[in-house]
C-alpha cells in the first residue's frame, strides 16, 4: 500500500 | 484518496482544461502568460519522471499523462498555433521566469530527500510550482484588467490550492506516517502567492 505523502499525490 | 483531495486535483484538471479549451475555441490568449505555462509544463513534466519507475493507481498514472499532455498543449498553442499566438501579449510578459527555474534548481540540488535524479527533480518541480504563479501576477499587475478567462483559470487554481491544504491537513490527522516538510512548506507558500492573487481579483 502506498502512503508515502506526497509522493501519492498529484 | 479524501474528498479534499479529490476536489483539489478536479480543480486542478478544470483549471488547466477550461484553459486550453477556451485559448483553443477563441483562438485568442490575451491576458495568459505564457512563462507561468512554460513553467507549469516544466513542473509537471520533472514530477511525473516517476510515470514509468513507480506505479501508485490507474487513476495517478492517467492523471498524471493528462497533466503532462494539457500543460504541453496549452504551451504549445500559445507558441505555434498561428492564431493563438498573435494574440499573446508579449509586452506585457516581462517577468524572467528563468530565475525562478535557475533558483528552484539550485534549491531542490540543497534540499532533497535523496541525492538522486529523480528525488531531486521531484524537489525542484515542487519549489518551482510553488512560484510558477509569478509571472501571471505580474502580468496582471501590469496590465491592470482581469478578464473572464483569467478570473476563472485563477479561480480554480485558488481553488486546487485550498482543497490541497484540507487534504494534508486531513492526512495529517489521519496518517501516521507524515513528515514531508518540503512539500509543505512549498504548498504554503503557492497558496499565500494565489490569495494574494485573489486579493487583486476581488477588489478588481
Amino acid at each position: 500500500k502506498h502512503s508515502s505523502f506526497p509522493k501519492d499525490e498529484l | 484518496m479524501n474528498i479534499f483531495r479529490l476536489a483539489g486535483d478536479m480543480t486542478h484538471l478544470l483549471s488547466i482544461l477550461v484553459l486550453l479549451l477556451k485559448i483553443y475555441a477563441t483562438k485568442s490568449c490575451s491576458g495568459i502568460s505564457r512563462k507561468t505555462q512554460d513553467l507549469y509544463a516544466m513542473v509537471f513534466v520533472a514530477r511525473y519522471l516517476d510515470l514509468f519507475t513507480d506505479f501508485i493507481s490507474v487513476y495517478n498514472s492517467i492523471m498524471k499523462v493528462v497533466f503532462i499532455a494539457s500543460s504541453v498543449a496549452i504551451v504549445w498553442c500559445m507558441r505555434y498555433h498561428p492564431m493563438v499566438r498573435r494574440s499573446y501579449d508579449r509586452e506585457l510578459d516581462t517577468f524572467r521566469h528563468y530565475f525562478l527555474v535557475g533558483a528552484s534548481f539550485a534549491l531542490a540540488l540543497i534540499l532533497h530527500e535523496k541525492f538522486t535524479v529523480q528525488e531531486i527533480f521531484w524537489a525542484f518541480s515542487i519549489y518551482l510550482e510553488a512560484v510558477a504563479i509569478l509571472p501571471q501576477l505580474v502580468m496582471l499587475q501590469r496590465s491592470g484588467n482581469v478578464d473572464n478567462l483569467t478570473g476563472q483559470y485563477v479561480f480554480f487554481l485558488g481553488a486546487y490550492r485550498a482543497f490541497y491544504i484540507l487534504n494534508w491537513i486531513y492526512r495529517y490527522l489521519t496518517e501516521a506516517r507524515f513528515s514531508r516538510w518540503i512539500a509543505c512548506i512549498s504548498g504554503v507558500v503557492q497558496t499565500a502567492l494565489y490569495a494574494d492573487f485573489f486579493y487583486y481579483y476581488f477588489i478588481r
